[in-house]
């Protein structure tokens, strides 16, 4: 039997929302330490990895009696989240031979219960091993503000520099109507740490990626008040939204590189 | 111009 109680109905709402649009259908791994999910876009270029702890405070409840893969079709789950209100309860439920997951949202003041069942697929992923390393560089910054340079510079062309170096990280589009750049500086000094610039820099990078996968990243931003870039020369990007009292959400994206 | 790579190049399968 698996049943996970989570109090927030809308962070589950974000976290499919943000996924949908690039990865339609994807395995939920759930396990007695939390629920994960890795899933590949088609083109191979972009992951997303989710991880939710059941030992956080999100989960009011949290049980796995044996490890299960639940195949879902993001853009189903997400119809059925949409039936749920913004502070619903949500749980989980599934056997542990599972065909159908379901789904329970319990209303804040105890006067609805809601209750949808959906057919589970058979979902053949590629599960990829992503290297525990040290990046060269962390940039972290405000979740609006990664979301607004995606959106911005993406006017203007299709890749984005992202320039990493001691005193802050430049932003660079060239395409063929014009270019931009959006240079943040390191801002470690504001009150509020969510509105901080930082740059943790081992080694400055220089490093091309595709907007179009940057900016469906940016979906999440509401998951988060701060994102974190993760660098290394000639390495996929990481992109992390981190989720209060649940865990994260990463995307990682491989880089353009010249042949 | 630059190419776009693909994530197997940088992660292998499990």
């Amino acid at each position: 039997m698996f049943e996970a109680k989570m109090l927030q109905s809308s962070v589950l709402k974000k976290i499919i929302e943000s996924l949908k649009d690039l990865f339609s259908d994807a395995n939920f791994d759930c396990s007695s330490s939390g629920i994960t999910l890795q899933d590949m876009d088609s083109s191979h270029v972009a992951l997303c990895y989710l991880k939710l702890r059941s030992d956080e405070e999100g989960f009011e409840d949290y049980r796995c009696d044996r490890n299960i893969t639940l195949g879902v079709n993001l853009v189903l789950m997400s119809k059925i989240l949409k039936c749920a209100g913004n502070d619903d309860v949500i749980t989980l439920r599934a056997e542990d031979e599972p065909n159908i997951l379901t789904f329970i949202f319990d209303s804040k003041n105890g006067e609805r219960v809601s209750k949808y069942d959906i057919k589970l697929m058979e979902i053949d992923s590629e599960l990829l091993g992503i290297p525990d390393t040290e990046y060269s560089c962390v940039v972290k910054m405000p979740s609006h503000e990664f979301q607004r340079i995606c959106s911005n510079l993406s006017q203007l062309g299709d890749s984005v520099t992202v320039d990493c170096h001691k005193e802050g990280v430049d932003f660079k589009v060239a395409g063929e109507q014009g270019s931009g750049a959006i240079k943040l500086k390191q801002n470690t000094t504001v009150d509020k740490e969510e509105d901080q610039v930082s740059v943790e820099l081992n080694e400055a990078v220089t490093q091309s990626f595709a907007l179009k996968f940057l900016c469906a990243f940016t979906k999440a931003t509401s998951l988060s008040d701060t994102v974190s870039l993760s660098l290394t020369q000639d390495t996929p990007i990481v992109v992390e939204y981190p989720i209060a009292q649940h865990g994260y959400l990463r995307f990682y994206l491989a880089p353009k590189i010249e042949e | 111009i630059k190419g776009q790579t693909s994530l197997n190049r940088f992660f292998s399968k499990q």
